[in-house]
């Protein structure tokens, strides 16, 4: 389903080496879960498989096609199938809860402000049982900025989920959150993993959690691979 | 030392009653941590303790000055005193990792692009002493969005050491780090607490947490303290 071949990643300001040789490769309907150091390496790794941040050296495959050479034009249709939950949420604030929601349906591009008439009523279907998922359906006509720090979380899951995608991309989907919040929210991505068959790779800091939700384990230090295998045994 | 009175938040928008005629008292050196789920009141009742948001009603009391009544030019100059980590970081994401830190020293107003030239060298090495503590030292020139989110949060709290103050009000410190990095981070607080005597108000989500480096715990549901004791009770 996803392989990583290689990959390097060099930032250019500061010449820091984030990621080092990293290869791995992740069948369908896994739940790998990514752990490590402030510092090591994870957001980097997912933001290079998306393409959000490009590699300094390797490939990245999704079903065969290989996203680190598509033009922009095919991987923004690529990027439609893989959903992105953001450590830093990445939220327009002045827009509304289900604005912001919507805006999955665009794949990553929050432009929703100027398209919220556009949508079918379906969308607005699926952007209340989305937010109703994450127990945020009485804030949908609330401003981004008005919401507590767990909340703005929440819109930006449900925002991913939006967008129905075969991959997730989660960077610490849940460290804004309470432990109840945390495993509610987990939880449901879990049967979205095991219902819907959609492939998650989930930056996580707490290895109970990892235990918990995770099939497989990668643990990465100073951007390389330091551990790879299945939870019980790390 | 701090003494909070009958203190309630309603947000306009949305009619929200985020604080609910909560009322405590912390005596100096204590490390009183809050706990509660996400939306359930812990960055409101910080954030006007410092006024950063102006409560509806209630009095905020600080060595016996009623915080709550000052006019904006002194509520500055008490504000020197109390220190604050920001739930989102709150950095000046261009300027330096320096930048940052240094404005610690101008209270919260985070300005330190124009200034940096007028500190003295006794800040700069506190700046030093601050980003060695925090585990940074090395990134002390690279800009604020050039780090990992976990990097960014320990910026923030080495400029809020940087105020050295008499309280510090800690909204979630540790959310976007790994463990090891949290405890690291946490026994520096506790170390403020136990050795200059610095008050500690810190929201936590884990009880854990809150069990190993409280003196005592306030619990928040609804806006509503429910709880209040010490972490053996809990
Ligand atoms: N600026 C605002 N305008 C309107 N409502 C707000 C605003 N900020 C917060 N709220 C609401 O007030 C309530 C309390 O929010 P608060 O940020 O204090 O929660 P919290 O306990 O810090 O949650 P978290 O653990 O998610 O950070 C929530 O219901 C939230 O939606
Ligand atoms: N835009 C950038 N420019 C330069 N260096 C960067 C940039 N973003 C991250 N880095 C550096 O790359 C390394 C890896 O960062 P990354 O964000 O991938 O870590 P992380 O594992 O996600 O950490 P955290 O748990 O703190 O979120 C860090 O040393 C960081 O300082
Ligand atoms: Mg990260
Ligand atoms: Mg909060």
């Amino acid at each position: 389903h996803l392989a990583i071949d290689h990959l390097t990643k060099i930032y250019e300001r500061g010449k820091v080496l984030a990621l080092d040789d990293v290869s791995f490769s992740v069948d369908k309907g896994e739940f790998l879960v990514l752990i490590g150091l402030s510092g090591s390496g994870k957001s980097t790794l997912l933001r290079c498989i998306n393409r959000l941040i490009e590699p300094t050296s390797g490939r990245v495959f999704l079903d065969g096609t290989e996203l680190t050479a598509l033009p922009q034009r095919e991987l923004r249709r690529w990027r439609r199938k893989i959903g992105m939950i953001f450590q830093q949420f990445n939220l327009v604030k002045r827009s509304t809860v289900l604005a912001n929601v919507l805006a999955g349906r665009l794949g990553y591009v929050p432009t929703a402000r100027t398209l919220l008439g556009r949508f079918p009523r379906e969308d607005l279907e699926r952007a209340r049982r989305a937010l109703e998922r994450v127990g945020l359906l009485e804030k949908m006509f609330v401003r981004a900025d008005q919401l507590s720090g767990g909340q703005q979380q929440r819109v930006g899951i449900a925002r991913a989920l939006m967008q129905e995608p075969e991959l997730l991309l989660a960077d610490e989907p849940v460290s804004a959150l309470d432990p109840a919040t945390s495993h509610s929210i987990l939880k449901y991505l879990e049967q979205m993993n095991r219902q819907d068959g959609v492939t998650v790779l989930c930056a996580l800091h707490f290895l109970s959690l990892a235990r918990r939700y995770g099939t497989r384990i990668i643990a990465l230090k100073g951007g390389r691979i330091v551990f790879e295998g299945s939870p019980s045994e790390i």
